[in-house]
């Protein structure tokens, strides 16, 4: 299947989101 | 019907679940107790609750660890999925701690979590932060010592990704050369 792949600035976005 | 949590509808899912291992050495106990399993993951969301939860790596005792590997894959050369491999290691001098430590760490967990290595990502099995006082170590593991293809592209996805604080190298060392020997005599398979 499709592999979940999320990128960097990505994740860091959601670091602290509510 | 297959139901889905309602967790998982507004989370952002993760391809795989990963586990976050502490190490603190305790005299009563064996090494391999001493590794204790904190959590779980397999959300973006619950990645970040437990990482802004936990003390960051430079702040832990020397002689302890952190590990995050995926779900079933112990922190251990022993373990199945690890006995055939190997890993990638950074290794930080003392002033690094306070400035890079955290950092980096935080740099190969979102790397593993998001995939970054791609078709390479399977070859991930997990990666470690040992904090020593003769200077700090991370770790990235990798299932088989002999895919030097994966090994190499997994390593420069982690250097390159790390050149964004400093010039860093990274070796590649098999775990049944560095089960064999101690200290520096280990020999490295590759070194980028």
């Amino acid at each position: 299947g499709t592999r979940i792949i999320y990128e960097r600035t990505f994740l860091l976005q959601m670091r602290n989101s509510p | 019907q297959k139901t889905v949590a309602p967790d998982m509808l507004i989370k952002h899912p993760l391809q795989n679940t990963w586990t976050l291992w502490f190490f603190k050495i305790e005299s009563n106990r064996s090494w391999e107790d001493c590794q204790v399993e904190i959590a779980s993951f397999n959300t973006v969301e619950d990645f970040w609750a437990l990482y802004n939860h936990i003390e960051p790596a430079s702040r832990l005792k020397v002689g302890c660890d952190y590990s995050m590997f995926k779900q079933g894959i112990k922190p251990m050369w022993e373990d199945e999925h690890n006995c055939r491999g190997g890993r990638w290691l950074i290794n930080l001098n003392k002033q690094q701690r306070s400035t890079e430590l955290d950092n980096f760490w935080m740099e190969v967990l979102l790397l593993m979590i998001g995939e970054s290595f791609e078709e390479h990502s399977d070859e991930v099995c997990g990666a470690v932060v040992n904090v020593r006082g003769k200077g700090d170590k991370i770790g990235v593991w990798t299932a088989d010592a002999k895919k030097n293809d994966s090994i190499l592209k997994i390593g420069e996805k982690c250097k390159s990704q790390l050149k964004v604080y400093n010039h860093v190298a990274l070796h590649y060392q098999a775990h049944s050369a560095a089960q064999q020997k101690t200290g520096s005599a280990i020999r490295c398979l590759f070194t980028i």
